[in-house]
């Protein structure tokens, strides 16, 4: 491909005994559009040049750097590709993958929102078998009442997982995570997790209805599911539901893919909530944990 | 280059943010880029209107060079067998839905056919839409051979007498070698049981996927012959600019575009629109 801007950064880099700011502008042209055929948004993009940039001119004028706090002799080359990974790192951090249990004897909830075909009802699905193998008993609620099929598809999940789901049909969706809880309560369920449909942030009625079950639910984690071939949308969409729910955390799925993923590094910039975990596959046992370092790697190129 | 007096910087520093937050991407965003540069050396511009419409025309020149003349006509009394693919949660088993109850009122008689065997209550989700629009599903099992369900799906279309056959295939990565096998598989045993078909091969693309599009397109494209794409969820924020990068790549026509979740949401792909969207 013409622009393999990371890998060209570094060729163009290697050699050189100091780096003037001519040659750190020209490296940063490239990782600009390393980033941006990584998906990374546009402003996003911007930003990030701007801290590098600044940290690249400041350090890079000598030979002897203090990286990751001890002095060692590195080329300016291998510096410059340590700050761009650093920052990147830095901006997709700090890494927070917890779920918020309630303390003491309460019922966790978690709510999964996001676009239509992101993975909600198969993260659902993987979510609560590693509940379940942690020693909890979850109770998957089908509040996706619109799709086709979706209440079926969580119950084909549940009797994979053996785990029950909660449905009761022609109810509205946060009247329905209301009854959830009280049958969670009745049958000493510990955690329980709210499958939603899929919405645009534009459909005003839609995302007001998240809102409804965020207030009868009380969720202690909402989380949004975001495809991690998502483009520059992944902004848009990341900024709105934030600021209609405030999220506790995000899930990239379909990491198994080839995208590069640059919409992790968008949503956690513009939301600054953590990225939790990633989708790596359809099978229900395919959840990792977010590390930054890896997803830093394959966004710069 | 020497226009730098005619298109100033803050100028292309606008147009290049209309372009990436489209997600037209850096190759395509370098080509439409050139191409003004070029008519501003040509005919002097310099009113910013006059290198939008260049932008515009240019745009459009792409889609409209993606060359319609592909798929093939079924056989006198045979049915039209067109098979639907794509990554995972764009839209196919919808758009599928949408597709049959377009044909339904135009008066043809359709078939359904489940060839996504590995999903959870994905028979059951495209059962609905044919109950819903008036088609008879075929379906197997669930974690049927996808092939084999395929396989007799297409052959008692003949013997139903429907003019119509939309197949629908799991979604996949178009990494996953096997599954590309798979497809690759499904797409031969149509032939066998109706001599010709697939006559279209229509791959389901969800607008607000980035760059990777291209590389969906490409491999989805080396593996089956891809004869036209669907651009779905363009009712939301995401613009598809992607499908300029896909179109100048492999030049395959963008046919249908879905428009909601519901069974009328489908219209067909109109180049002058979606550009005016593209820059609005
Ligand atoms: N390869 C891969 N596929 C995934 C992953 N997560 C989900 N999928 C697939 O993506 C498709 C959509 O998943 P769903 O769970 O139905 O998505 P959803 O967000 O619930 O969809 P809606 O309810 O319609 O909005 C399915 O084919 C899943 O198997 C993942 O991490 N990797
Ligand atoms: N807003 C909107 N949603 C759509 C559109 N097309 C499909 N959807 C939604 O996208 C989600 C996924 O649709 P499916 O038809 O299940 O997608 P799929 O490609 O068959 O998914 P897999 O079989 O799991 O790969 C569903 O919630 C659909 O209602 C569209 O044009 N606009
Ligand atoms: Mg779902
Ligand atoms: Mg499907």
């Amino acid at each position: 491909t013409l622009y393999r801007g990371f890998k060209s950064a570094k060729t163009k880099l290697t050699g050189k005994t100091t780096l003037d700011e001519t040659q750190i502008k020209e490296a940063l042209r490239d990782v600009r559009l390393s980033l941006l055929e990584a998906d990374v948004e546009f402003s996003v993009v911007k930003t990030f040049l701007k801290n590098v940039q600044e940290k690249a001119v400041g350090e890079l004028v000598t030979t002897t750097i203090k990286h990751k706090g001890e002095k060692k002799k590195v080329s300016p080359a291998d510096h410059f590709i340590n700050i761009c990974h650093d920052e990147l790192a830095a901006l997709m951090g700090p890494v927070d993958t917890s779920i918020n249990f309630k303390k003491g004897s309460g019922i966790t909830t978690i709510m999964m929102v996001g676009l239509q075909g992101a993975g909600k009802t198969t993260t659902t699905g993987k979510i609560a078998n590693k509940l379940k193998a942690e020693g909890h008993k979850p109770l998957l609620v089908a509040a996706d009442i619109y799709r086709p099929a979706a209440i079926d598809q969580l119950q084909v999940l549940g009797r994979q997982l053996n785990i029950p789901v909660f449905t009761i049909p022609n109810v509205a969706p946060p009247d329905l995570c209301e009854a959830a809880l009280r049958e969670a309560r009745f049958d000493k369920h510990d955690v329980v997790i709210f499958d939603t449909a899929g919405r645009l942030t534009v459909d005003e009625a839609l995302m007001g209805e998240l809102s409804d079950i965020k207030d009868r639910a009380r969720p202690d984690n909402i989380f949004l599911v975001l495809d991690a071939m998502t483009g520059q949308d992944a902004v848009t969409t990341a900024k709105s539901f934030d600021q209609r729910l405030d999220l506790t955390g995000c899930i990239l799925t379909k990491l198994d893919g080839d995208a590069r993923g640059g919409a992790a590094l968008s949503v956690k910039a513009v939301t600054g909530k953590p990225i939790k975990f990633l989708g790596v596959g359809e099978q229900l046992d395919k959840l990792e944990e977010f590390r930054p370092e890896g997803l830093a790697g394959r966004i710069l190129g | 280059f020497a226009s730098k007096k005619t298109i100033d910087d803050s100028l292309i520093d606008e147009i290049e943010e209309v372009l990436f937050t489209a997600d037209i991407g850096v190759k395509t965003a370098d080509r439409l880029l050139n191409s003004v540069r070029e008519a501003v050396d040509a005919k002097s511009l310099s009113d910013p209107k006059e290198v939008w419409k260049t932008l515009r025309s240019e745009a459009r020149a792409i889609l409209d060079g993606a060359t319609d003349t592909r798929g093939t006509l079924p056989k006198e009394g045979e049915p039209k067998v067109i098979m639907v693919l794509g990554v995972n949660g764009t839209g196919k088993t919808t758009s599928i839905g949408k597709l049959a109850h377009r044909f339904v009122n135009e008066g043809h008689t359709v078939q359904l056919v489940a060839g996504d065997t590995f999903r959870a209550a994905a028979a059951e989700q495209l059962e609905h839409w044919g109950r819903r629009v008036g088609a008879k599903t075929v379906r197997g099992k669930e974690g049927a051979d996808p092939a084999s369900v395929v396989f007799d799906g297409v052959e008692s279309a003949v013997v139903e007498k429907a003019d119509i056959v939309l197949v629908d295939t799991a979604g996949r990565l178009h990494t996953q070698k096997n599954l590309m096998e798979e497809l690759k598989k499904v797409r031969r045993v149509m032939g066998r049981a109706i001599d010709g078909a697939p006559h279209e091969v229509l791959m389901v693309l969800d607008a607000t996927t980035g760059q990777n599009a291209i590389q969906q397109a490409t491999m989805f494209n080396e593996a089956t012959d891809v004869t036209g794409i669907i651009l779905t969820k363009l009712d939301g924020t995401a613009k598809g600019g992607v499908v300029l990068g896909v179109c100048d790549a492999l030049h395959i026509p963008i046919r249908y575009i879905g428009i909601g979740e519901r069974v009328a949401d489908l219209k067909d792909f109109d180049g002058a629109e979606f550009v005016e969207a593209l820059f609005a």
